[in-house]
């Protein structure tokens, strides 16, 4: 701890780069070090010390402000190419405290706290009226959805079986009534199309992950759901050195090469019009 | 003769060193 008395710190400003290049190492630790749900990027730097340690190097204490991106932990591709989640799609925020130990011009990261909230139904009315709000993730309807959008995507899937993995963020959208629900999936040793229990299928050893945007419409007599997913590259077991751009994220197409590209689905947390197509509807 | 009055130094405008700028929106 470098508090006492006597004990002088500096304070650089927020936005110097030395201060930024701090909170991007905490960011990147933030990222590597999530278990479940989305990458973080930086908002704000909202206050910084510096404290001279003995016998050398210094203590970088940091309060940083972040804001939940689109791409899932799961997803590789590097955050600075991850959109920030808009307002009008309820955008969650981040609240960290950091320490990070700066060594021959080297940071490391020393102590790390973070809370993260959903943005005030409040806020979003303000940008948007009838934009839907977050779902508890464990609501039936956001479960049956997630469900019922994996059946559909392994009944159209020429490859793996997946299991679902977590369920990472829905919106309950009233009109017309839907559900929206994204979530992640993991490729087993069952093929996809074969009527197999779930049971009896296992999680690859060489895990690939998958993430999966899915809208179930309630129709007259049943319910319509359609669905996207991206398989994202297997990553090697071992920690071998890669090469240059070797997690990068590669979008593999695991449905019919022939499908036609996604269509714009009109449903919340898509991408803009404009993106290039990653994935197929099945 | 034409005298300048006293300007004092121009004083821009002073910035805080913390918070630092906000990068996309304020939640």
């Amino acid at each position: 701890a470098p508090h006492g008395p006597g004990l002088i710190y500096r304070q650089p400003n927020c936005d110097d780069p030395e201060t930024e290049e701090a909170a991007l190492v905490a960011i990147d630790y933030i990222n590597q070090n999530l278990p479940w749900g989305y990458k973080h990027t930086l908002n704000q730097i909202d206050e910084v010390k510096v404290w001279p340690q003995q016998p050398s190097g210094e203590l970088f204490e940091i309060e940083i402000d972040t804001l939940e991106t689109t791409c899932h932990v799961l997803d590789p591709t590097p955050v600075a190419r991850c959109s920030v989640r808009q307002l009008k799609e309820h955008a969650v925020e981040g609240d960290c405290d950091f320490q990070l130990l700066k060594l021959d011009g080297k940071f490391s990261v020393v102590y790390a706290k973070c809370d993260s909230s959903p943005d005030s139904a409040e806020d979003v009315r303000k940008v948007c009226q009838d934009c839907p709000l977050l779902a508890p993730l464990n609501d039936t309807r956001v479960v049956h959805a997630a469900k019922a959008a994996l059946a559909a995507f392994n009944a159209q899937n020429n490859g793996s079986n997946f299991q679902l993995e977590e369920i990472s963020r829905a919106q309950l959208v009233p009109l017309p009534p839907s559900t929206y629900v994204e979530f992640t999936v993991s490729g087993t040793d069952c093929v996809a199309k074969e009527a197999t229990e779930a049971a009896k299928c296992n999680l690859l050893a060489e895990k690939q992950y998958g993430f999966c945007k899915a809208t179930l419409s309630e129709k007259l007599g049943g319910a319509e759901v359609a669905v996207t997913c991206m398989v994202f590259q297997t990553q090697p077991v071992s920690s071998q050195p890669q090469p240059e751009g070797a997690n990068e994220a590669v979008p593999t197409p695991v449905v019919d090469p022939d499908a036609p590209p996604s269509p714009p689905l009109g449903a919340p947390g898509l991408p803009p019009a404009g993106s290039p197509p990653d994935s197929h509807v099945l | 003769t034409v005298v300048q009055p006293s300007v004092g130094a121009a004083a821009g405008p002073v910035v805080p060193p913390c918070p630092g700028r906000i990068r996309h929106f304020k939640v």
